[in-house]
């Protein structure tokens, strides 16, 4: 009964945006701060 | 309806499966995600341009589509996505899951997803991690009765565009070496465990007393503490780039010594051949990563595909309990 469901291996978003030359844009622009920033707009509304 | 997933960054996410929602089905290139618990594809109404490259779910050709208009917001680490709450058959593998909520995507701003191979993101954490009220994936498998066990583990292939699998239901002890050891998961709502240490060469080099470690197929790399990763990547020699990633000298790679997580007084090595990863153009890049710093725990760590690729890993609802064994 066992289900097993097959993965397969991507290349990912940041070798896409490298190969792409805008990963350094796409970093400036979008920091990972901004989900702490919507996390600390859901603690002091 | 807004959740948050604050760890997430899915810049190196290299797994993806297949599933169908809707009748007749409609296929989507879905991450699955034991870091998050909400199911999200992109609609036809999302104008978003990053929508424009993935394929979109048309509610209109679902003989089963229930709408329910309750908005829905995900904010991730690299981006968000804001739509409506629906409902749909969802199938995922043989296992057909009714009437499943899922978010239908109105707008991705920005150019998260845009430059993603997958359209959307299927969450294996606790329901607490979602949206209120709603019952994930994984939850309904098991409430309608599809699996025989409640439980998933995930086989993570570190060689092959193809190998990688997720059992649903139960475990194949062909994916793994030896002896699973079970540790609890110390808080129910990410896959949570106690890590005693992190230790090179015997000494303690980070998670020094304990610390908390999410298991997360939808974090690729090992996220911790600014203080420790800072630590980390000047012990094994890593240079910052103006881009936020560590470089180092690919020969380091077979010199560099193991670094080692103990968990439930178990080691479990991660080779430098694992934490540091070589790209097309023959550059080597840390696979260690400054986590976001969470206020209210701020020794988390993220054990992400890196470690995962090592260890098969088994999620057990059942007992609240992550089983770990040498992967094969």
């Amino acid at each position: 009964c066992l289900v097993k469901i097959p993965l397969m291996k991507i290349k990912s978003m940041r070798e896409n945006l490298r190969e792409s030359q805008v990963l350094k844009d796409y970093l400036e622009k979008y920091p990972r701060s901004r989900a702490h920033v919507l996390l600390e707009q859901r603690r002091n509304p | 309806a807004v959740t948050y997933e604050p760890m997430r960054n899915y810049l190196d996410l290299v797994y993806i499966g297949i599933i169908s929602i809707g009748t007749p089905p409609q296929e989507f290139r879905v991450v699955l995600d034991t870091g998050s618990s909400v199911l999200w594809v992109p609609s036809i109404y999302c104008s978003s341009p990053a929508c424009a490259h993935h394929k979109a779910f048309n509610p209109l050709r679902s003989s089963t589509f229930l709408v329910s208009g309750r908005p829905v917001n995900v904010a991730y680490g690299s981006g968000e996505m804001s739509g409506f709450l629906a409902y749909d058959t969802v199938r995922i593998g043989d296992l057909t899951v009714v009437a499943q909520a899922f978010g239908l995507s109105l707008e991705e701003p920005g150019i998260f997803m845009e430059y993603a191979v997958f359209d959307g993101i299927l969450g294996l954490g606790y329901p607490n991690l979602g949206l209120q009220g709603i019952t994930p994936v994984f939850d309904n498998l098991w409430l309608q009765g599809l699996i025989p066990q409640n439980l998933f583990a995930f086989y993570l292939s570190s060689k092959d565009e193809k190998g990688s699998m997720l059992m649903l239901g139960g475990v194949d002890p062909s994916y793994y070496h030896g002896e699973l050891h079970w540790v609890p998961v110390s808080k129910p709502s990410y896959w949570q465990l106690a890590v005693d240490s992190i230790s090179m060469n015997g000494e303690v080099i980070a998670c020094d007393g304990g610390c908390q470690g999410i298991m997360d197929t939808g974090t690729s790399l090992l996220t911790g503490p600014r203080s420790s990763i800072v630590n980390i990547q000047n012990l094994i020699g890593a240079k910052a780039s103006g881009d936020g990633e560590y470089f180092l000298k690919c020969d380091t790679i077979n010199t560099l010594p193991d670094i080692v997580f103990t968990i439930g007084s178990v080691t479990y090595p991660v080779p430098a051949s694992a934490y540091i990863r070589k790209d097309r153009s023959h550059n080597c890049r840390s696979n260690f990563e400054e986590g976001m710093d969470d206020p209210s725990d701020p020794e988390m760590w993220v054990l992400g595909d890196v470690f995962l690729r090592l260890y098969f890993t088994v999620f057990d609802r059942a007992n609240n309990r992550i089983g770990l064994a040498p992967a094969a």
